[in-house]
């Protein structure tokens, strides 16, 4: 891997982008997913974080251009070259320009928007070209046919990594020194004793546990529940995902990771998203979620934040008054943050860490402790 | 006068050479003559140059592997730092 003369990069972790405009070869919703999930592939090796913004100048600004188009470029039409992008800085540098006298495609019959927008946005973060013909900032323009499956190449992953580290984010989120080599990210198994979940939800009567890139998804009519990458059913939504819950009367799940959230609904995800949780009506202090249940019963939404809670009225869509209160005032018995929370017959499953804890909402009590992969019959 | 098939087709590469030297690999916009003349040794370098950068043999020559490899799509950010 190369990167830019002078090393470049982001001094933050907490960067912006918005999608300036649109080509006309692909719906509005087909460019978003692209771009979002670009933009994941490097979220998903680093502290990065992107949010999206929709007005002004944020630090990436994506958009679709012909010939000269502003920066004394100019694009060349159809092929050749099909994009550019500018090292981190302020202004033009982050910035990334499409050639839209290519044909943009969601699949490999023309140029694939996403492949050629995960180059770029390689670019926007701080590296140059690679030598290596696998890497993904190779300059040579190569679809992959595994399109729902594709990864970065280690060549890849340790040269952004040189740049902002793998995952450490100091509280003021500025970025963390890199460490000295990548790890490579295990594939979770489901039988292992020490298993945590990101998240779990249920979705269409089927329960799905979240952990990094992948997830299990358990019916009750099966005694083995299927394991599958996120990307493979919902190509826009990020990996290590904060919190999920189901609101069964809108058939729509809703899928948390820092300050965004994203709404499927079974293979679907829907346009207008990801949305911001401050338009739920959490106070800025709230940067994630940690926890999520929505109550088909009572139509409420309970939001779990450290050692507090929030509660959501479905039917009024707003934030019910006299909250956040104490998780264990009335969870008593659930004393620690929890990781993922998930409802089943008339019991709440509180997950934190290896462990889960049974709740009676009733009783108000806990009323079993189980090893937090119990559903998967190990 | 019409030229014949392959010189015509090697201008066509030629051009493609100086375009793709200076537009990626800093050749120098007034290197004309020395493109023209591919033996010359600023562009035999620079044509290594590239051939090592994009994994090719690099034979200094423009041979078929290489060409095939320019005519590809590509990302517009020259391969050298300025």
């Amino acid at each position: 891997f190369n990167t830019f003369p002078g090393t470049p990069k982001w001094g933050k972790t907490q960067l912006t982008y918005r999608i300036v405009n649109y080509t006309p070869d692909l719906s509005r919703e087909a460019v978003d997913a692209a771009i979002g999930k670009a933009l994941r592939v490097w979220e998903e090796v680093t502290p990065l974080t992107f949010s999206r913004i929709y007005d002004g100048e944020a630090d990436i600004m994506v958009s679709f251009a012909v010939g000269e188009h502003g920066d004394f470029i100019p694009f060349d039409g159809p092929g050749t070259v099909l994009a550019h992008a500018y090292a981190p800085g302020p202004g033009l540098n982050g910035d990334a320009h499409f050639d839209d006298d290519e044909q943009w495609t969601e699949d490999t019959t023309g140029t694939n928007l996403f492949l050629v927008a995960a180059h770029e946005l390689g670019h926007s973060l701080g590296l140059f070209h690679s030598a290596n013909p696998e890497a993904l900032m190779y300059p040579v323009y190569k679809f992959s046919q595994n399109m729902a499956q594709f990864r970065l190449s280690q060549d890849d992953v340790n040269g952004i990594q040189s740049l902002y580290g793998s995952a450490t984010v100091s509280p003021d989120h500025s970025v963390a020194p890199p460490e000295s080599g990548p790890p490579e990210s295990a594939t979770p198994t489901m039988c292992d004793p020490a298993l945590t979940f990101d998240a779990v939800t249920t979705l269409r009567g089927e329960a799905l546990f979240f952990k990094d890139r992948y997830f299990w998804r358990k019916s009750l009519r099966t005694h083995e529940p299927g394991f599958y990458l996120i990307s493979s059913f919902w190509p826009s939504l990020p990996s290590s995902i904060d919190a999920a819950y189901e609101v069964a009367g809108k058939d729509t799940v809703f899928i948390f990771k820092g300050n965004q959230f994203w709404a499927i609904r079974g293979h679907e995800e829907q346009s207008g998203y990801p949305k911001s949780i401050y338009t739920l009506g959490f106070p800025a202090t709230v940067r994630k979620i940690d926890a999520a249940i929505s109550s088909k019963e009572k139509k409420k939404t309970y939001f779990f934040v450290g050692d507090k809670y929030w509660r959501f009225d479905e039917k009024r869509q707003s934030m019910e008054p006299g909250f956040p209160r104490k998780v264990a005032e009335d969870f008593p018995g659930v004393h620690s943050q929890v990781d993922a929370v998930y409802e089943a017959f008339g019991f709440f499953y509180f997950f934190n860490g290896s462990l889960q804890l049974e709740f009676d909402p009733n009783a108000k009590k806990v009323t079993h402790f189980l090893k937090s992969n119990s559903w998967f019959n190990c | 006068y019409p030229l014949h098939g392959a010189t015509r087709g090697e201008d066509t590469s030629m051009d493609l050479l100086q375009q793709y030297l200076e537009n990626y690999y800093g050749l120098a916009k007034d290197a004309t003559q020395f493109v023209k003349r591919k033996d010359s040794s600023p562009v035999v370098k620079k044509i290594q140059e590239m051939q090592r950068f994009l994994g090719l043999e690099m034979t200094g020559k423009l041979d078929s592997g290489t060409m095939e490899v320019m005519r590809k799509p590509r990302c517009g950010v020259p391969d050298i730092g300025h």
